[in-house]
């Protein structure tokens, strides 16, 4: 977090919508209860109390809201729909202090995905946050990078990111720990939908990225890929999700055979960028998003047994070659030469504390080895075959903009032996 | 890298002064942008936005300054030293 140098030296602030927007389909009272929840979100945290007053008081609000568009008198002028959103004026005695101005021309939506307008309460959570005193952050999940990042989700429900509590904590100290009574507006209904979209549709709602079990991860051109069943998410790499909802494979994936439900491994071919998606004992190879017409390729192709299958592949930065994992061993795949390297397989356990059988294994934008199984995750610094000592850690909060659980241990936690005796192959190590 | 337009470097330059990464101009004397200088707020910015840090005006650095965003700039320190300096 970064912090503005000012700050207000008293707790309890009060605040007013001077102006609303006349363009958007939210009506008054819904904008004046998404203020509300966005400033309980800082109020929360940090001990603060937020109290809306009426026109006309005795003494004008501290926190002035108002929906201008172009030259509005503060030497920040807005500029239309998309560019600048919304801009606040940092702590202190000027008048002006405190004040936020959205652009009463943009699209401003609640309950909408991406992709339907700009959402009001997101923005409006950002600036509270300049107005409480906090700059722009550049930590990936906080709410106060300078870019808009998508919808928030559901305002009452909604929980600042850790970088923001302790941005705000640096300013007035933590709240107190019973937590302060929730905005007493009746609950937010969002506006009127349109009528749903035929199954099949992509607003067909979506398993839930949160519960991990991911069928492959993989990076490809720095993005993380995180597939489920007929479904995948997209992690751009400045850790922000291209949306919250996944996309479907079939929709995206061109020439994917929908016989093809769901996808075991994937990875992007270093030599030239092709996109390997595997799928029992067969690869379907991409370029772009358009299936090869040679495709798919048995595994055999690889080099691998016929009848083979793998759970994981990556491209290990180091070598520049390609491992592929099943079970409790893997092979490793010259990717120049376009066949396997002598004396594979070899155990996995060469690779010191990583799960087996991973649901994928995938080369990071900075050159960490990550192991993926379940819920949680296994880092490898860059170059070395030993798990980092944190290792295994929940990957839901780090990767995937999920709540942490309770159940979350605080360090190394040991996830649970695999289901079926089967599956284990019985070495006795803290992961295994 | 493709080189980009001499459209998009003004609007980069425009966009790099608005948000702190590049000092405001001076009303009192003409000035001209070292290259390095540009290398250098361009690479400051991609750090900040989490891009690769190539220092070129690339795809995706362009891609980011045409995001949606709060107006109020990244770096309010870094450039107001930059003026505090310059008028000593």
């Amino acid at each position: 977090y970064a912090l503005s140098g000012s700050m207000w030296n008293r707790r309890s602030l009060t605040w007013r919508v001077r102006s609303f927007p006349r363009a958007s389909g939210l009506n008054t009272d819904t904008v004046r209860t998404l203020m509300q929840y966005a400033l309980a979100a800082w109020g929360t945290v940090g001990g603060l109390e937020f109290r809306e007053v009426e026109a006309g008081a005795a003494a004008e609000a501290d926190i002035l809201i108002d929906f201008s568009r172009a030259y509005h008198e503060d030497g920040y002028p807005f500029d239309g729909p998309g560019g600048t959103l919304a801009h606040a004026f940092f702590p202190g005695e000027h008048p002006i202090s405190g004040d936020t101005h959205f652009d009463e021309e943009e699209a401003w939506t609640f309950g909408e995905d991406d992709g339907g307008g700009t959402d009001l309460f997101a923005v409006a959570v950002h600036e509270f946050g300049h107005a409480l005193g906090l700059a722009h952050s550049s930590a990936p999940n906080s709410i106060m990078r300078p870019f808009y990042q998508g919808p928030a989700g559901e305002p009452s429900r909604y929980r600042l990111p850790p970088d923001d509590q302790e941005g705000l904590q640096q300013l007035y100290g933590k709240g107190p720990k019973t937590p302060k009574p929730r905005p007493s507006r009746k609950p937010l209904i969002p506006p009127p939908q349109p009528p749903r979209q035929p199954p099949g549709s992509p607003s067909e709602p979506g398993p839930d990225r949160c519960v991990g079990g991911f069928d492959a991860i993989a990076n490809i051109r720095g993005e993380i890929f995180f597939f489920k069943g007929p479904w995948f998410w997209r992690l751009q790499p400045s850790g922000q999700l291209v949306s919250p909802r996944p996309a479907q494979l079939h929709r995206f994936w061109e020439g994917l055979p929908s016989t093809v439900q769901a996808i075991d491994a994937a990875y992007a071919r270093p030599r030239d960028g092709r996109i390997m998606l595997f799928d029992g004992p067969r690869v379907w190879v991409f370029q772009d998003r358009q299936l090869e017409s040679d495709s798919p390729w048995p595994l055999t192709k690889l080099g691998l047994p016929a009848g083979e299958r793998v759970d994981a592949v990556f491209t290990w930065p180091q070598n520049g070659k390609t491992y592929l994992f099943r079970g409790s061993q893997y092979w490793r795949y010259d990717e120049s030469a376009r066949s396997l390297d002598p004396g594979y397989p070899k155990p996995l356990s060469l690779w010191e504390g990583a799960p087996p059988a991973p649901d994928d294994v995938i080369s990071g934008n900075k050159g960490d080895t990550y192991f993926f199984k379940g819920s949680y995750y296994w880092r490898f610094d860059p170059g070395s075959v030993v798990a980092a000592t944190d290792s295994p850690r929940p990957m839901g909060p780090e990767w995937l903009d999920c709540p942490s659980s309770s159940q979350d241990p605080p360090s190394n936690p040991k996830p649970r032996a695999p289901q079926s005796p089967g599956d284990c192959d019985c070495h006795c190590n803290i992961i295994a | 890298v493709q080189d980009p337009s001499a459209q998009d470097i003004s609007l980069s330059v425009d966009w790099l002064t608005r948000y702190g990464y590049l000092p405001a101009p001076d009303p009192t004397q003409a000035q001209l942008q070292s290259q390095v200088l540009l290398r250098d707020a361009i690479q400051t910015m991609q750090r900040f936005a989490g891009l690769k840090e190539t220092g070129f005006m690339d795809q995706q650095t362009m891609a980011m300054m045409r995001k949606p965003r709060c107006s109020l700039p990244d770096l309010v320190g870094a450039a107001g030293l930059v003026r505090r300096r310059r008028r000593r």
